[in-house]
């Protein structure tokens, strides 16, 4: 399984459709500070139903939504879509699996799979299935935090225990 | 309970040995209970034994040798259950040349199984990518992003 | 007492906004009481205008742009109560090129009084040095230091 | 006033004596993680009297005597000497100031200013009439926690009501 492509609408710093094609290897993402590259970093961790407002570095979920700049008037909705390419991991779910996932302002939520409506509960326990995700996101941060905070407890979850 | 715990703890602990050789060159690293005859009480200790060094405590070791090993034990709780791909937000901040080279390395190595997304602003982590993407925001508070060439990349970065 | 903190966020608030220009190269800073009624109980906050975007809250700011704020209200005070000399440890790693340019023009102005110390790993920073030392480990676990010319500062940093 | 030579012997990973000249202007320190740069730094916090394990990285204050290598035994007693240029701020200390720290692994201390010897507290009051030494240590991992922090704290202490 890989992902194919990454589409973001309104979210963080993005007010326009942003689309970024992924391929087998190592993709790197330069720029400025505060450009958005860990805005991206935020999208695919949201697509993927975390809802962590210290992992997405907001306080509330209403702050995803672009809040408009100098010249721009704030977003009514965000919309992150993510295609993966599946190679018969999970065949249920076809060659391709494209989850999306929309807030608005209202508070309200839209999530679908390959386009048709499911839940949150839905995109969280395919995440699940893919696995390994908690340990797929590594950022500076939250390294220097590692050795001197509990590493036993890092273990208890990741054995299911915690 | 236990035994889970037990077998995630040497899983880990195997891969920890194996990441831990090829991202510090040299030494040893061990993951182990503290009182292995009470696993679920028991806190976990990392042993960390570089080259030439007698380090008693985690404390003791500098900024970028406490950054290498955190990220060695990431890099093996991430082995021992791998997603398809991982995503690195400017993990090479802290590290000199010959860290950064030898992650690099064992990145590349990954790489060959896995997808891996790096977000860096330094020009030797750069160079082992395959594809390069330049995050700007020319119009103010607004992101864009453009594919770019590798032999432009030091333009974008400014 | 009171008169005292409200003298001391005076001084500090002028200092900010001059630092902040010159490092953030452009926008404004601003350093106040959120309710300058009851000055002793009243939290401080950094009002921060970065060109073009709206922010609402500091922890909306990037990695980058956070370490940035911080380094310019630390050098506000000390330009408040500046002591002969300056000591700074890798403050220059979240920075981007062009950060660390308006940085070390800024540390550049500053050593035309004081005495300045950098730690770094990052070539744009060594480059601003009149003397530069090197730091290394040839014995395992025992430090040596060498002064190093210029043109070698790329060996000694492997 | 500026800081002319720095000597450490036996302090953290440095056995051997090792001498640092300083002059006006920006000297630079590089080197590879672990070779013992920012024990320099911890070495000049400590002569101006700081006994915080915190920001000497220890926890306690024997961890700062060389502790030894796969080759070296451990030292017996560190000392760091620190010679300042005094160009008339504080002209009763004539126009070097030389501070001498010593710590034994027997837990005893000596302490000298221009080789008479003096308590800790005469170097911790020097350093205050020397003045804004609280905001002359900038390091990497601190500053990152200032902006969650509590800033109104700073301004407290350095208004002397704290
Ligand atoms: N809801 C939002 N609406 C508009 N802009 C936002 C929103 N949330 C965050 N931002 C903007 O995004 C910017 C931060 O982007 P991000 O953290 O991705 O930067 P970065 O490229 O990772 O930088 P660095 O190299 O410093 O880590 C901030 O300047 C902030 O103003
Ligand atoms: N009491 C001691 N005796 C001997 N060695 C010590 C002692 N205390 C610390 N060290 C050694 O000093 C080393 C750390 O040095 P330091 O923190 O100065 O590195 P650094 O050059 O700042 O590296 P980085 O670039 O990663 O920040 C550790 O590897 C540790 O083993
Ligand atoms: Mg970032
Ligand atoms: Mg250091």
């Amino acid at each position: 399984m890989r992902i194919k492509r990454l589409s973001i609408y309104g979210f963080k710093s993005f007010p326009e459709e942003v689309r970024l094609d992924f391929h087998r290897g190592i993709t790197v993402i330069v720029g400025p500070n505060g450009s958005g590259k860990t805005n991206i970093f935020d999208a695919i961790r949201w697509i993927f139903g975390d809802q962590s407002p210290s992992n997405l570095r907001c306080e509330k979920i209403e702050d995803l939504i672009f809040f408009g700049s100098s010249q721009r008037r704030s977003a009514g909705f965000t919309e992150v879509k993510l295609i993966l390419e599946n190679e018969g991991e999970l065949p249920e779910f076809g060659p391709e699996i494209e989850i999306t996932r929309r807030f608005y302002r209202s508070q309200e939520s839209d999530f679908y799979i390959n386009r048709s409506p499911c839940r949150l509960k839905d995109i969280q326990d395919l995440a699940l299935r893919i696995g390994g995700l908690s340990y797929a996101f590594l950022e500076s941060g939250k390294i220097k935090e590692i050795i001197r905070g509990n590493i036993k407890r890092m273990f208890d979850e990741s054995a299911g225990i915690a | 309970a236990i035994n889970r715990l037990i077998e995630k703890i040497q899983a880990v602990n195997l891969e920890f040995g194996l990441v831990f050789e090829s991202v510090f060159g040299g030494g040893s690293g061990k993951v182990r209970l503290v009182d292995p005859d009470h696993p679920l009480e028991s806190p976990v200790e990392i042993v960390a034994a570089l080259e030439g060094k007698r380090i008693k405590r985690l404390s003791q070791l500098s900024g970028g040798e406490q950054s290498l090993l955190a990220l060695t034990l990431l890099f093996a709780f991430y082995r021992v259950n791998p997603a398809p791909f991982l995503i690195l937000d400017e993990v090479d901040a802290p590290l000199d040349d010959s860290n950064i080279q030898r992650l690099c390395g064992f990145l590349k190595e990954l790489a060959q199984k896995i997808q891996i997304i790096i977000i860096t602003h330094n020009p030797l982590t750069i160079r082992i990518g395959d594809y390069l993407y330049g995050v700007t925001m020319e119009e103010p508070g607004v992101s864009k992003v453009v594919a770019v060439d590798f032999r432009d990349a030091a333009r974008i970065m400014e």
